[in-house]
């Protein structure tokens, strides 16, 4: 699972 | 990238611009809540301060600083150059009822206890509530013009395509963000009468007016 705190959405 | 996610960035960007559009074509913002634009800015505020701490790409810091500006200039029009214009007689919407809770549940139901990760949990709460203002304005008026109505499906369709996107991300890349996904239904989900109207009015060529 990506880690949550790297948000690469809008 | 995905094709929902893309297709979602476009209907929100076509939305802030036939926001300015509108409001600058006709030299008037009548019928567009200021509160739901303040809120708006405030949450691209809160969201993209990451742009000084997080490069992603050029598209994603370009989308970032467009919608920041479109936001800030909206209010620029609406508040200072066409403010006669202003409808505030019917934008009496009580934000501060949608802004502390979304300051409180930010605080509580997040990632990381972290500013920047507060500030973040806090705009996706804001957001999927910030339009209530502007709904709010039109069923008190009973009606929206057309250009007004574009302006809400294309926004409403935004967050509905980020769903599929959400979809599509949790099974090709095992990527899903709860906090986002629920704000996101619930944002999607308050549109959906809006949605009925547009759909069975508005595309018929009528005007959005809502039944007595």
């Amino acid at each position: 699972l990506q880690s949550f705190t790297h948000h690469d959405e809008l | 990238m995905n094709i929902f996610r893309l297709l979602g960035d476009l209907s929100h960007l076509l939305a802030v611009i036939i926001l300015l559009l509108k409001i600058w074509k006709t030299r008037s913002c009548a019928g567009i809540s200021g509160r739901s634009q303040i809120l708006f800015a405030a949450v691209y505020t809160a969201r993209y301060l990451d742009l000084v701490t997080s490069y992603i790409s050029a598209y994603n810091t370009v989308m970032k600083i467009v919608f920041l500006v479109a936001s800030y200039g909206t209010l620029y029009l609406m508040f200072l150059k066409f403010k006669a214009t202003y409808d505030h007689n019917h934008d009496t919407f009580r934000i501060e009822f949608l802004v502390l809770p979304c300051v409180i549940l930010a605080l509580l139901i997040n990632h990381d206890f972290s500013a920047l990760e507060i500030l973040w949990t806090f705009s996706i709460y804001l957001e999927s509530v910030a339009i209530l203002p502007q709904l709010f304005m039109v069923s008190k008026t009973g009606e929206a013009e057309s250009i007004t109505s574009h302006y809400l499906f294309a926004l409403g369709t935004y967050r509905g395509l980020y769903l599929f996107n959400w979809i599509y991300r949790y099974y090709a890349e095992d990527h899903y963000d709860l906090i986002a996904i629920i704000a996101g239904i619930v944002q999607t989900v308050l549109y959906c009468d809006f949605f009925y109207l547009y759909i069975t009015k508005v595309l018929k060529g009528k005007k959005l007016q809502l039944p007595a």
